[in-house]
């Protein structure tokens, strides 16, 4: 029913 | 050289607890203001950061910066060697592949000394941008632990919704479904307050599995924060008095 998002969606890699 | 001189034990004890099951490696970064790690767990849909100020140590030494690659499963065996309220110092050479642990019990002359080898980490360091979240919500850390504890019985996830009326924590499950409202208390001095600071209306979906391990944090401080904006990672704070241990979650999106 949901899709898990992925933290890498959201913040840079350094 | 790293030397860090902890009053206690089990302050590490309960920061390893607290991030064990998200996180198997990790860098410990040592520099001169004191000890970070950052971590994120192998799906990539948690992050946790921790920070020890060196003034928190009863004595805190290190020269230039040094990561201390840690397995935690290791430090953990190694932790469970001391007692919660020894002494203990941490060391370091530089370039070393140990690291030496000392406890120091408290009222007697025993002395333990534990070696533990380091290893090489590639870690993905990430880039969190400063956030100006829409809803912050305080309040106690035992009862954020009871809530997702709860829910997490009944179902993978829960919605939280931040509104003037309160937060509202909301999971549907196949047999169960189960929502805890926790309204804004009026004394904010309470320790049993929940303070709700809020711009404007926030509804977001996490995993209830993640958020249970991260309330095992509650053991290292009695408050604890949740920041949220819609469509970004929730950041959930514990800031205890020699630093603070933060984690963020990427949210879900229904499909």
């Amino acid at each position: 029913k949901f899709k898990q998002n992925k933290l890498t969606d959201f913040f840079r890699q350094k | 050289m790293l030397e860090a001189k902890l009053a206690e034990a089990g302050t590490l004890k309960k920061l390893l607890d607290a991030i064990k099951e998200l996180v198997t490696d990790a860098n410990f970064e040592c520099n001169e203001e004191g000890i970070n790690l950052q971590a994120m767990d192998n799906s990539h849909v948690a992050l946790v950061a921790v920070h020890l100020e060196a003034a928190g140590f009863k004595r805190y030494r290190c020269d230039r910066p040094m990561p201390l690659g840690v397995n935690l499963t290791s430090l953990t065996k190694v932790l469970k060697c001391a007692k919660d309220d020894d002494i203990t110092t941490l060391k370091a050479a530089d370039e070393a592949d140990v690291l030496n642990l000392v406890y120091e019990a408290k009222n007697s002359d025993r002395i333990a000394e534990y070696d533990m080898k380091l290893m090489d980490i590639d870690s993905d360091t990430l880039g969190i941008p400063d956030t100006e979240y829409d809803a912050r919500v305080t309040m106690p850390s035992a009862e954020f632990t009871r809530v997702v504890r709860d829910l997490s019985q009944l179902g993978e996830s829960v919605r939280i919704e931040v509104s003037k009326e309160g937060v509202r924590f909301a999971s549907e499950g196949e047999a169960a479904n189960g929502s805890v409202l926790m309204k804004q208390t009026d004394d904010d001095e309470d320790t049993q307050a929940i303070t709700i600071e809020m711009n404007q209306h926030v509804s977001l979906t996490f995993s209830l599995k993640y958020l249970v391990n991260f309330s095992k944090s509650a053991s290292l401080c009695p408050r604890v924060q949740l920041m949220m904006s819609n469509d970004v990672p929730l950041l959930v704070a514990y800031d205890f008095g020699q630093g603070y241990i933060r984690y963020y979650l990427a949210p879900k999106i229904g499909d």
